[in-house]
């Protein structure tokens, strides 16, 4: 464990938070892409399922229990609770186009063909693209709550903090996963023009950013 | 050679 791998992955968990206590406390999920959350969902559920099978530590442990238990609480407010605020009209990102070529790919490029890994891989390729239904249903509202962009800024900044992390391991251990370090290059990727906005606008203050 | 790969990270 080093240190950016900690601060990324409070920044995770600070982010999953963030989401939860905001649809929670405004009982509404106006601007939020239920979508993305069920693939969030699925990231976690097809990623930790080694938590049957072997034990790493107990912070590893704890923080997929808590993962996989906001990500299901997140979509269960969505989907059920506050499901009369749900914003479907604008939450039409054709997740088929991510599920399908990722599932195809994570049986084509992977570390070992067993179930369990492929499982793996697949959540690795998925999380890469999982938010993209939420980037595109503040592109198509053309707007996003503050408390939405600090998730935002929060989810990117973790998988940012985790290149770091690899180029760490990789200097001090000798150890790198390809797999995960191209998928992760291509996430943070996908943040960068929400990072700009995030920025230009914080700055100025408007409570609301504009993506192009 | 799955086992030898654990994945240590969340």
């Amino acid at each position: 464990m080093n240190i950016f791998r900690l601060t990324g992955d409070l920044s995770h968990l600070a982010a999953i938070i963030i989401l939860l206590l905001k649809i929670w406390k405004t009982r509404s999920c106006a601007g939020i892409s239920g979508k993305s959350q069920v693939l969030f969902a699925l990231v976690f559920t097809t990623r930790y399922l080694d938590l049957l099978t072997s034990f790493i530590s107990l912070y590893n442990t704890t923080m997929k229990i808590i993962y996989i238990g906001c990500a299901y609480a997140t979509v269960y407010l969505i989907y059920m609770k506050f499901k009369a605020t749900y914003d479907g009209n604008h939450d039409t990102f054709r997740v088929e186009f991510l599920v399908v070529p990722v599932g195809g790919l994570a049986f084509l490029v992977n570390h070992d063909f067993s179930p369990l890994e492929i499982l793996w891989t697949f959540s690795i390729y998925l999380e890469s693209v999982a938010i993209l239904p939420q980037l595109f249903m503040i592109s198509k509202t053309g707007e996003a709550e503050t408390i939405t962009t600090h998730y935002l800024f929060f989810l990117g900044l973790y998988r940012a903090l985790y290149l770091i992390n690899w180029i760490w391991r990789f200097y001090f251990e000798g150890f790198f996963d390809m797999i995960a370090i191209v998928a992760g290059v291509v996430q943070t990727i996908l943040y960068c023009d929400f990072f700009y906005l995030y920025v230009t606008k914080g700055e100025s203050g408007s409570n609301k950013i504009n993506p192009a | 050679e799955y086992d030898i790969y654990k994945h240590d990270e969340l």
